[in-house]
């Protein structure tokens, strides 16, 4: 795609594989291409440059988020993390968490999973790694220990909170409900919170990506996605669909293991890697 | 909505008397965006429509006074074909029989591996699950938490960072456990680490596993053949094992895992109990992916 060379069919077959392969859909890809076709003739000679600009440039702006985006400013700022199992919900906590207390907050992280082998011990390690508080108990209940953290952070003025929960299939209705109920627990505590609820999504997921976010945000209104394992070699373009669709833009992304793999999005990166 | 589609494209096919070129190849069309919306890597699919196709044209369903039932059948079968065909079971030789299981991260293997230790201590074995995770925070407290609900042994060496060595002397210790099958869950890793491939290269050429299962998310997409076929090229994997079926995705990844590594798939994971573990049928699987 160098030069200056006539656009042909094929080439744009081509552009259309490249789009699905990075997980953005049929969909979004025809529309992708519709949109190429609409400024550039086929069969016409063409700057590949000028192509690729405009691809990088209409990819870019997808996953623009709207400014004027003021966070933080209440007291404690609640996080909520939800996601399918799997997908990075506790070590990303760690790595927020990480994030927030370097820039001097006081963190209390809530270990909402009450299910799952070693959850809390998990979360705990990363407690520990960020010098975060950590809220459990020796309930089942996750609303129960949301509840008492909540009130605990109100009390005694701390800045953040993140609410760790147990990975759910948005097709496990008794765990959507559980994830309602928490949710309407926070409430309770703090009527503005939860500020941000955040969305894993795991970059090697295909298209039923669209759908955990269409459902999880039927249960609680998702704000952002925290796109993890962008170290592998999946684009996580079904990020690029959530965003188009939903209205749902990828905040973080995670590139790796440690406590400090996290970056704050950059679509015009982003994209940028897309295409190579 | 979607299987609304295929359905229509069968029923339209199945309803023509003569078909046309033009007739088959919007057919295939459809079932290439089927396919694709199903997660199957667009290569998958390509070489999948062509072959597909080239028999849709062949003189044996053109001679046919039902040409579109037999393409329909066609494509169900070229599907079920991919996919494995049967069923296909664990070939657990030597004693112990070791099982080693790897994959990217999150995908499910310590579940899975207490789930297989489940259902072969149903079959009469004496299993003894194995913590070679020694990176991940309280993995090892993961894998001992499910083996005492299972009431099945553990071995593990806190702070030992030599999965070699934890495993071979786990091997060793087995008769001690009364154990005739070993089970090695491995840290999640991705394909393109170096250092972490070569661990499983390592164990493997150490183990000798009779069995060598790569566990993947059925929610994969695209990515699915750059992982298996990386993990395929470093170790010789035995089986497939297809978690979270108990979701909704489509599992397109299982097509395109099979073709790249040529490997079976084994089970599936339907669900986080360590009772949820079913043998992996390609028929319904086949349905599954058409929608
Ligand atoms: N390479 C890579 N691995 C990651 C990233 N984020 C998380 N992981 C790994 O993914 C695996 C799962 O992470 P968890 O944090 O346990 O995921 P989870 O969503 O909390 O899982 P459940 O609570 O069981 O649903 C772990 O092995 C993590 O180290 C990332 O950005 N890159
Ligand atoms: N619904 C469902 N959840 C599953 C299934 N298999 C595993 N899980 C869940 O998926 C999450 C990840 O499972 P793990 O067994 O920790 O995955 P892993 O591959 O060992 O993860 P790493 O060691 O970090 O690479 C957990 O929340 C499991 O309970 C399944 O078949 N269905
Ligand atoms: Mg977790
Ligand atoms: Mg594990």
């Amino acid at each position: 795609f160098t030069g200056s060379v006539p656009l042909t069919e094929q080439m744009l077959e081509e552009i259309e594989e490249t789009l699905i392969s990075a997980d953005i859909g049929v969909d979004l890809s025809l529309e992708i291409i519709e949109n190429l076709r609409k400024n550039f003739p086929l069969n016409q000679v063409v700057d590949m440059a000028t192509v690729v600009a405009f691809l990088r440039a209409d990819l870019s702006q997808r996953m623009t988020s709207k400014p004027g985006e003021a966070e933080g400013h209440e007291k404690p700022y609640v996080i909520l993390v939800v996601g399918v199992n799997g997908t990075g919900k506790t070590t990303s906590i760690g790595k927020l968490a990480h994030h927030y207390s370097k820039a001097g907050k006081k963190v209390l992280l809530v270990a909402g999973d009450t299910f799952r082998a070693a959850a809390i011990e998990q979360l705990a390690i990363w407690s520990e790694r960020s010098g975060a508080e950590l809220m459990q108990k020796e309930a089942t209940d996750p609303s129960a220990v949301v509840f008492d953290a909540l009130q605990s952070a109100k009390q005694r003025g701390l800045d953040v909170v993140i609410i760790d929960t147990a990975g759910r299939l948005h097709t496990q209705k008794n765990l959507m409900v559980e994830l309602d109920k928490i949710q309407r627990v926070i409430k309770k505590v703090i009527p503005s919170a939860p500020h941000e609820t955040v969305l894993t999504i795991d970059a090697t997921t295909g298209q039923n990506g669209l759908i955990q976010a269409r459902q999880f945000s039927q249960v609680t209104p998702v704000d952002h996605l925290f796109l993890t394992k962008l170290d592998g070699t999946a684009k996580g373009g079904i990020a690029i669909a959530i965003h188009h669709n939903l209205d749902i833009p990828v905040k973080y992304i995670g590139l790796g293991e440690q406590i400090e793999d996290i970056q704050n999005f950059d679509p015009v990166s982003y994209v940028e890697a897309l295409f190579q | 909505q979607l299987s609304q589609n295929l359905e229509h494209v069968f029923k339209r096919l199945r309803g023509h008397g003569k078909l046309s070129e033009d007739n088959i190849s919007e057919a295939m069309r459809e079932v290439r965006r089927a396919l694709l919306e199903a997660d199957v890597n667009y290569k998958v699919v390509r070489t999948f429509i062509n072959s597909v196709k080239e028999q849709a044209l062949g003189s044996e369903v053109l001679r046919s006074i039902t040409p579109g039932q037999q393409i329909v059948g066609i494509i169900h079968k070229e599907l079920i074909d991919l996919l494995g065909g049967s069923t296909a079971e664990l070939e657990l030789s030597g004693n112990p029989a070791i099982i080693l299981l790897v994959g990217l991260q999150g995908s499910g293997k310590t579940t899975t591996s207490a789930k297989l230790a489940r259902s072969l201590r149903k079959q009469g074995r004496q299993p003894l699950l194995v913590a070679c995770d020694v990176y991940r925070p309280a993995a090892i407290t993961q894998l001992q938490v499910l083996g005492k609900q299972l009431d099945i042994p553990v071995y593990a060496e806190e702070g030992n960072r030599d999965v070699v060595q934890i495993a071979q002397a786990a091997i060793r210790e087995s008769a001690r456990y009364a154990a005739n099958v070993v089970i090695v869950d491995t840290a999640g890793r991705l394909h393109i680490d170096a250092d972490m491939m070569d661990e499983v290269k390592n164990l493997q050429k150490a183990l000798k596993p009779a069995e060598t299962l790569f566990v993947a998310d059925a929610m994969t997409g695209q990515d699915a053949v750059n992982a298996a076929g990386t993990f395929a090229e470093a170790v010789t994997l035995s089986g497939v094992v297809l978690t979270k079926m108990d979701g909704d995705a489509r599992g397109g990844a299982a097509l395109s895992v099979r073709e790249v590594t040529g490997t079976p798939i084994k089970y599936i994971g339907v669900g986080e109990h360590l009772d949820k573990l079913e043998i992996f049928h390609p028929d319904r699987m086949a349905g599954r992916i058409l929608g």
